[in-house]
């Protein structure tokens, strides 16, 4: 554990807390992309099958948990208690072209091939582009509110924060590993146009509106 | 066992 992981672990903990109050608070989940959310859904199960097969840390286990309670947690606010808001005109990405290809890729590239590590894989690959729906939602609503924003500078940090903790770690314990590393950088650049946005409209105080 | 020593992060 080093500071870098930390704070990338609290950054996206934050996120999540974040898109959870934000929802509750105001009874809805306009502009949130419910697809996204079942992504990362997805993400957090096939990642942490591993709770039952190997222990790591009383602090990855209670972590694992809370990611894991709180991404069904807010599948349940979206499509169930808070169903009426959710903005599903505007949430058209197609998840397939997603899933499909991560799944493909983990079958093909990953440490070992077996069934808990291909899913490790499938995970790492399908969390780098997770966000697409909720971005694609933006881009064609044209806006986001501030809050929405908040949110999704805290989950890119968190895997921004994650590169400088790899370098640390690599620096510090030789220690690396690709398929994280690749996925990891693919997922941040994917936040590079957003994070533009975000440092240059929302921390000034104005909305996040997408040129037209 | 190698797999802790492989994804010890979230």
């Amino acid at each position: 554990m080093n500071i870098f992981r930390l704070t990338g672990d609290l950054a996206h903990l934050i996120a999540i807390i974040i898109l959870l109050h934000k929802i509750w608070k105001s009874r809805s989940c306009a502009g949130i992309s419910g697809k996204s959310q079942v992504l990362f859904a997805l993400v957090y199960t096939t990642r942490y099958l591993d709770l039952v097969t190997s222990y790591v840390s009383i602090y990855n286990t209670f972590m694992k948990f809370v990611f894991l309670a709180t991404s069904y947690a807010t599948i349940y606010l979206i499509y169930v208690k808070f169903k009426a808001t959710y903005d599903h005109n505007h949430d058209t990405f197609r998840i397939e072209f997603l899933i499909l290809p991560s799944l493909a890729l983990a079958l093909l590239i990953n440490h070992y091939f077996n069934f808990l590590e291909v899913l490790w894989t499938f995970s790492i690959y399908l969390e780098s582009v997770a966000i697409l729906p909720q971005l694609f939602m933006v881009s064609k609503t044209g806006e986001a509110e501030s809050i929405t924003s908040h949110y999704l500078f805290a989950l890119g940090s968190y895997r921004a924060l994650y590169i400088l903790n790899w370098i640390y770690r690599y620096a510090t314990e030789g220690h690396y590993d690709l398929i994280a590393i690749v996925a990891g950088v693919v997922q941040t650049v994917l936040y590079c146009d957003f994070f533009y946005l975000y440092i240059t409209k929302v921390l000034k105080g104005k909305k996040l509106q997408l040129p037209a | 066992d190698v797999r802790d020593e492989l994804h010890d992060e979230l």
